[in-house]
């Protein structure tokens, strides 16, 4: 889901 | 990886390196508030608690520990080097930062994505980052001289800001579920206090004129 996106932004 | 995003990238590491190796070059920090990049350098720490368990990419990895070891350079620099320590402006960087800070960890507690020790990390350091250049804009209103070091300073971090609302733009309209309400809020308060900055900073470069803040 949207919620648990992974975290690829700095 | 799309340009907004990499040009943001790009503009906040300028921002850092060209800040560390000004210091590191001319030996002195006056007009920087160790407030501001204390605050900067517990961002990354709270926010690249995964570095080592979360691959992403060998860019990400890279950029990672070049803001990290660039913030905590500069806090370095700005608290134990015999030279830069002395041209601190200890008593006009007074802006208490735990007050910011706490209500950030409290923040964090109640709104994440996750009720997660990593996740509770990472929403602290988005609010956090938000917030971090107010002690930076209260010392530039009170010492009221802006020179290069930190009008670009604060100048670069605001393009890095803008770009960055530009990627979320880009992102939402091409990429499905796309959807980050912290970071979205949070960017655009962080974007909202560097408006006004922006506004007298153009201003003086359009009348070529000394940056002055009101007061």
């Amino acid at each position: 889901g949207c919620l648990d996106a992974p975290k690829d932004e700095l | 990886m799309n340009l907004f995003r990499l040009a943001g990238d790009m503009t906040h590491l300028v921002s850092v390196v060209v800040l560390l190796l000004k210091i590191h070059t001319i030996k002195s920090c006056a007009g920087v508030s160790l407030k501001t990049q204390e605050l900067y350098a517990l961002v990354f720490a709270a926010r690249y608690l995964d570095l080592f368990v979360h691959f992403v990419s060998l860019y990400n990895t890279v950029m990672k520990l070049v803001f990290l070891a660039s913030s905590f350079s500069i806090v370095w620099y700005m608290r134990k080097h015999k030279i830069v320590r002395r041209t601190y402006d200890r008593e006009h960087d007074t802006f208490r930062h735990h007050f910011i800070v706490l209500p950030c960890l409290v923040l964090a507690l109640l709104i994440n994505e996750r009720f997660t020790f990593r996740e509770v990390m990472w929403a602290f350091s988005i609010y956090l980052e938000a917030v971090a250049i107010l002690p930076q804009l209260v010392l530039l209103q009170r010492t009221r001289n802006i020179d290069n070091l930190t009008g670009q300073y604060v100048f670069f971090l605001g393009a890095y800001r803008v770009l960055y609302i530009l990627n979320w733009i880009y992102r939402y309209f091409t990429e499905p579920h796309f959807v980050h309400w912290i970071s979205w809020i949070a960017g655009i308060v962080q974007t909202v206090l560097y408006a006004d900055f922006f506004y007298y900073y153009i201003i003086s470069w359009k009348n070529n004129v000394k940056l002055e803040l009101p007061a």
